[in-house]
């Protein structure tokens, strides 16, 4: 998190609002419900309860005169010297608490706001935007609310970073109810890092922990780290497994009983399907790890201490599966976090470590950390 | 030889991009550094900001972040 020069915040918890019309505020939906103005209201006061609820702030709105906090709508130039661009691009933007504009929160008229996952939902950007109001500045997190970047999720919207910042601004609530916030965008270079899911994607190595997931490509040094949602936001924030069958160019993606194909960053059609329909039997309840094997043209799925062998071209499960991890894989232990196949070598990803495996020898040739493909 | 339109409209989105969002100069305000050392900075800036690659260069990755719907107030909180 990051906070503004000085460190600006209110002297004062009690805080007070106004909302100001300035323009005809509401975009009639042509797709979707009518954001009516007590949605406008709901969203608002939804976004200042997102503060309060871990700090002692409390929000008070007013009718009249002049507010802490007043929040317009307004298009273009509107009044601020900061215009806004139209349709998509800026969003809206607040200022650091203060006197006179301090505090003061626009939204830009020209985007479709909503309550739900289309367009841009104003609870979520007004959430942001009232961290600015209170002396939050961006974070770099890519997870947390004050990311500068829009991203849709349904989740509670602070992260541990977002609160992080703001008690160390106001201090905790101290009536504060249970909340549940996102982790911190995972580190890549923590010497315990493991993995969800690794798969290769049209040449680059996608790499799955948590909400996120990092991307790296032959050429670049370091991974680009994004949300899952940003990318692909069907899939669900949390990847058991991933494989990529080159042939037919799509990723399989298994979180939980269900499984997505990919097309790139489309979503093949009638996905999601349930993995049973692979030939699993119904008591398998999740994959731990998936690998197709270009040479044979069988992907193997892991799944607690067994594997199953899944034939790509027939569309069927091998006969004589499941058979034991440990057996048929000696030396990488029992159980398996996500796996990779390159150029003849298995890879297979338990806990922090990495086994590079020799599909023809059969045995494990070297160990090393699960993330030492990021060159920490 | 000139850029062609492409690159033009790459260099023009990051150029109002960074000014807007990484305090980059304009015109004759950048006190005693070339034009283009500032403007590589500033992406290199922007780069490490959002934990992309640093290398100061306008890449694909660079300028799909910077086409993104976001928040106005820069990154740059000073």
């Amino acid at each position: 998190y990051n906070h503004f020069p000085r460190d600006l915040k209110w002297e004062t918890t009690n805080v007070t609002f106004r909302f100001v019309l300035k323009i005809k505020i509401i975009r009639i939906l042509n797709y979707t419900p009518d954001l009516k103005k007590m949605d406008v209201d709901r969203a608002l006061r939804n976004a200042f309860n997102v503060w309060s609820d871990v700090t002692p702030l409390r929000f008070k709105k007013l009718h009249e005169g002049n507010a802490d906090i007043m929040i317009s709508f307004g298009a273009k130039e509107h009044g601020d010297f900061n215009p806004f661009d139209g349709p998509e691009g800026l969003l809206a933007h607040a200022y650091p608490p203060g006197k006179g504009i301090g505090g003061d929160t626009h939204f830009d008229e020209d985007e479709t706001w909503t309550k739900d996952d289309h367009a841009f939902n104003l609870f979520l950007v007004a959430s942001h935007e009232f961290g600015h109001a209170l002396g939050m500045a961006h974070s770099s997190d890519p997870g947390s609310l004050m990311y500068p970047v829009y991203s849709y999720a349904k989740s509670y919207p602070l992260s541990e970073d977002d609160i992080k910042g703001i008690q160390s601004l106001y201090g905790p609530n101290p009536n504060q109810r249970k909340v549940n916030p996102k982790p911190d965008a995972p580190n890549k270079c923590d010497p315990e890092l493991d993995f969800d899911a690794v798969t290769e994607l049209r040449g680059e190595t996608i790499i799955f922990k948590d909400r996120f997931y990092w991307r790296l490509h032959p050429q670049m040094h370091e991974p680009e780290q994004t949300l899952i949602k940003s990318t692909w936001p069907e899939i669900p924030n949390k990847v058991d497994a991933a494989y990529e069958n080159p042939e037919k160019d799509v990723v399989m993606i298994f979180s939980g009983i269900k499984m997505w194909a990919l097309n790139g960053y489309n979503l093949v059609e009638g996905y999601p399907k349930y993995i049973h329909k692979l030939g699993l039997p119904k008591k398998i309840r999740k994959i731990d790890a998936a690998v197709h094997i270009r040479d044979t043209g069988k992907t193997l799925l892991f799944t607690d201490e067994e594997y199953w062998s899944y034939d790509e071209q027939t569309g069927t499960m091998d006969s004589g599966f499941p058979q034991s991890i440990e057996k048929d894989f000696p030396g990488i232990g029992d159980e398996v976090d996500a796996a990779a196949y390159h150029y003849g070598y298995l890879y297979f990803y338990h806990d922090h470590l990495q086994f590079e495996y020799s599909y023809s020898s059969r045995k494990v040739i070297r160990i090393m950390r699960a993330n030492s493909i990021f060159n920490c | 030889k000139p850029l062609s339109t492409g690159e033009k409209d790459k260099e023009v989105l990051a150029k109002k991009y960074l000014r807007r969002y990484y305090g980059m100069p304009a015109g004759l305000q950048r006190a005693g550094k070339s034009s283009d050392t500032m403007y590589e900075e500033k992406i290199g800036e922007m780069q490490k900001f959002f934990r992309l690659e640093v290398t100061g260069q306008l890449d694909d990755d660079t300028v799909e972040l910077m086409k993104m719907a976001r928040c106005g107030v820069p990154d740059v909180a000073e």
